[in-house]
């Protein structure tokens, strides 16, 4: 650390006071800033290498978008995640995303947690299947909204002008040694050159799985080709577990926060 | 003891003029410049709290914060009359209690933090009233 307070552009800030804090200054400041946050204490995530994964830049694109005051500073910090990364993906935050901004106070994006690349014997189908852990979700916030993004790949060589439909399901009750009891949330026809997000809408799912987290039994997805035959999800370009980091599927929701976290006065 | 003080307010209101000597108008308008109720700046780094493990924006944020002296509040609808209304309504409410205007924020904005918790999920979190834009006297 710097004895200093720097703005972006390592300019010495104007009127700040200029002095390192003292350990105990330091500690009564951390405490004060949790409590305004309203956090119990300061969280240790675990980052072996999630903290560069496709969550936290598209969380950080959601950031840039509503801090449009700090832009110039986020684009630093933007750029200097995503230059981590060879490939620069197409933007990850869509018009879609903002405008579920606009009405939502937190937002929270989930890892997957779990990831069963099913790949069966002929007669049954091939899946994938997604779980993730809403049990964090601070109580009572309702969920205005919720998104399962999943990155597709251009997959043409393979499959010359052929067409893929991919289908979203939520898991209702798992049968050992079987297929798993599914409910249809969504079907989508894409090309097989297409590459970039796919966002499908598990609003409701979410709500329920928040509601009473013993239904969270997580997603699966499954993909056919145009002529109807099974195809694993990686086959058809769909990136899992063992892809590129910042092409990772993850889930987003939204949040409307019911009670506001009032600051004691200090 | 309240008897003792009881006997002191008791001068203190046979003495009228002792009253009528409370701060003049003129006292109010007399406070020094630099310390009128102003906004102070202070920053608060998350970088220097040793947080950027798990705070991934913003840096920090100015905080701020108000202080100086309340100089009497003759802004537009609180004028020397309407003032004189109050002083005399909180007097009549609690006669010890001499009311004295307060510099504290009028104007607070929010910030977004974007951080990890413990299960490296990410939040995107909007607070209300965290940057102090403009004081004043209360």
């Amino acid at each position: 650390g710097s004895n200093y307070l720097f703005d972006g552009n390592n300019d010495i800030h104007p009127n700040f006071v200029h002095r390192r804090l003292r350990t105990h200054e330091k500690r009564e400041m951390q405490k004060e800033i949790l409590s305004i946050l309203g956090l119990p204490h300061r969280p240790r995530p675990h980052l072996s290498h999630d903290k560069y994964n496709s969550a936290p830049l598209f969380m950080l694109d959601l950031y840039n978008t509503i801090s449009n005051e700090e832009k110039t500073d986020m684009e630093g910090i933007l750029d200097q995640y995503k230059s981590m990364f060879t490939t620069q993906g197409p933007p990850l935050a869509t018009f879609q995303d903002s405008t579920f901004l606009n009405d939502a106070d937190m937002v929270m994006s989930f890892v997957n947690l779990v990831e069963y690349d099913r790949e069966l014997s002929p007669q049954r189908r091939h899946h994938k299947e997604f779980k993730f852990n809403l049990s964090q979700i601070p109580e009572g916030e309702a969920v205005t909204a919720s998104e399962f993004r999943l990155y597709k790949e251009c997959v043409s060589q393979a499959f010359k002008n052929e067409t893929f439909l991919i289908t979203v399901y939520q898991v209702v009750q798992e049968r050992p040694g079987r297929d798993a009891d599914l409910f249809l949330l969504e079907s989508r026809k894409l090309w097989a050159a297409e590459e970039g997000w796919l966002e499908f809408d598990i609003t409701a799912t979410s709500n329920l799985w928040v509601m009473s987290p013993h239904h969270n039994l997580g997603l699966q997805i499954s993909v056919e080709t145009s002529n109807g035959r099974s195809i694993s999800p990686k086959e058809a370009g769909l990136v899992g577990r063992d892809g590129a980091l910042e092409k990772q599927p993850f889930m987003v929701a939204f949040f409307k926060v019911s009670e506001v976290h009032i600051r004691s006065v200090r | 003891s309240t008897g003792k003080r009881r006997q002191q307010n008791r001068n203190r209101s046979t003495q009228p003029q002792e009253a009528a000597k409370g701060p003049g108008i003129s006292d109010y308008n007399s406070s020094d410049q630099k310390t009128a109720c102003r906004k102070h700046e202070l920053y608060v780094s998350f970088r220097e709290l040793g947080w950027q493990d798990w705070i991934i924006a913003p840096e920090g944020y100015a905080a701020n914060y108000c202080d100086g002296e309340c100089s009497f509040p003759l802004n537009a609808h609180m004028n020397a009359t309407n003032h004189a209304i109050v002083q005399t309504l909180v007097h009549l409410m609690n006669p010890e209690n001499v009311p004295k205007p307060c510099c504290a924020p009028t104007k607070l904005h929010a910030i977004s933090v974007l951080y990890f918790d413990d299960n490296s999920n990410v939040i995107l979190k909007k607070y209300k009233n965290m940057v102090v834009r403009a004081c004043g006297c209360h």
